[in-house]
């Protein structure tokens, strides 16, 4: 389960993260044993232009929590899963004929747009809104 | 290395990235960003007039709830012939604009013509780096006026901005007149054009991009020094430096090239 929403993300961001490339990965796995996969759901991935030290050239955001999604689309599907009726039927056909017929992926199905403000490089400033960065939903696809 | 000191468990296998990886990986980012590379501004003062209004639009943009209708949260002074561009305080443009755009103020000359005195201000933007497929929706020209204590509260002056058509060393420029006003010597505040065609042909011919012209004249019609009437310069505070805006909408689909 994702730990708390962006916000509180940044009260807990450890201070001087050692790798210059800091893409924040964070899944907190119940049962997360490899034998046992887990349903395919949301997890919070965020994207920190601030430790990227962006911020000369990025005015607004300090980053964004994007997400991202994994989990198993296996049969039996369940209706939770977020799954189209296809997704369904080709886990039924991975049931039979697991080797050759690959499960349905858990992808993002609802994605959202962030704006961001930056300099280029004649020190113009620049407001743009970029589509389909955030991950709103996860589902088997 | 992607989370080696973080406190939460991550099912992820930690290892630690070459540095290779790592430009990759920023490359990877950049392009979401559309960005060939990371820009290198010379100058990223944030207390400038054009990345301070550029942050309103962000901030209104991104914290009116429901992120596709903002309003527009600069207003401009209202002169005597009211709204300076009706067009542009209604918010549609603000809403479907894929890209906004402040452009710093290249060159400001004051210049004064003789025999007949013509006095006069000159400014440039460079609109040659507009992203592929992006058009001209709105653009506005911004300039500050100061509250001027010298003049009488009543005082009025006739200021006019054009599009420099054709320059020659011998004498005056060919201009276009783009809008004429009047305003009041006790007004303060953003003054407001509408560049929006103007714009829209820099952008198709940048070859043909010189500038425009600010010009001042009294109620009897002599020309006047534009600091007179208090209209900020580049000598001004930074807070009030004249820029321009433009508000853009993509006119394709972009579709990233084969890497």
């Amino acid at each position: 389960s994702a730990l708390g929403g962006s916000k509180q993300r940044n009260a807990n961001q450890p201070k001087g993260a050692k790798s210059q490339v800091t893409l924040r990965m964070a899944n907190i796995a119940e049962n997360s044993s490899s034998d046992q996969m887990q349903a395919c759901k949301k997890h919070e991935l965020y994207v920190s232009f601030k430790d990227l030290k962006w911020q000369d050239w990025i005015i607004a955001p300090d980053g964004y929590a994007a997400y991202y999604c994994e989990g198993e689309c296996a049969f039996p599907l369940n209706s939770y899963m977020n799954a189209t009726n296809h997704a369904i039927m080709q886990t039924l056909v991975n049931f039979i004929n697991p080797k050759s017929v690959p499960k349905p992926c858990c992808v993002p199905t609802q994605l959202n747009a962030i704006s961001v403000l930056y300099y280029d490089d004649s020190s113009n400033v620049i407001l743009k809104k970029y589509r389909n960065m955030v991950v709103r939903a996860c589902g088997c696809h | 290395n992607f989370t080696s000191d973080n406190e939460f468990h991550s099912s992820f296998i930690h290892r630690r990235l070459k540095s290779q990886e790592r430009r990759e990986m920023q490359r990877e980012i950049l392009s979401i960003l559309g960005l060939p590379h990371r820009p290198r501004p010379h100058l990223h003062g944030k207390h400038n007039a054009a990345p301070m209004f550029m942050l309103d639009l962000y901030n209104a943009m991104t914290t009116d709830g429901d992120e596709n209708r903002y309003s527009y949260p600069y207003k401009p002074i209202f002169t005597t012939q009211g709204p300076p561009i009706a067009s542009l305080q209604d918010n549609n443009f603000l809403n479907d604009a894929d890209m906004v755009m402040s452009f710093v103020n290249l060159v400001e000359h004051d210049k004064e013509f003789l025999p007949v005195r013509r006095h006069h201000r000159e400014f440039r933007f460079d609109l040659s780096r507009i992203p592929e497929g992006e058009a001209v929706t709105a653009a506005e020209f911004r300039i500050y006026k100061d509250f001027i204590h010298e003049r009488f509260d009543n005082e009025t002056f006739r200021i006019s901005i054009y599009q420099v058509l054709e320059e020659h060393s011998d004498r005056e420029s060919d201009l276009f007149l783009l809008d004429s006003r009047v305003i009041w010597a006790a007004e303060e505040g953003w003054l407001v054009f509408d560049v929006t065609a103007t714009s829209n042909h820099w952008v198709l011919n940048p070859g043909r991009n010189l500038g425009l012209q600010l010009a001042l004249e009294s109620t009897n019609g002599e020309s006047i020094s534009l600091r007179v009437a208090g209209l900020i310069g580049r000598s001004g505070p930074q807070n009030k430096q004249p820029f321009m805006v433009a508000f853009f909408k993509a006119t394709e689909v972009h579709l990233r090239s084969i890497r």
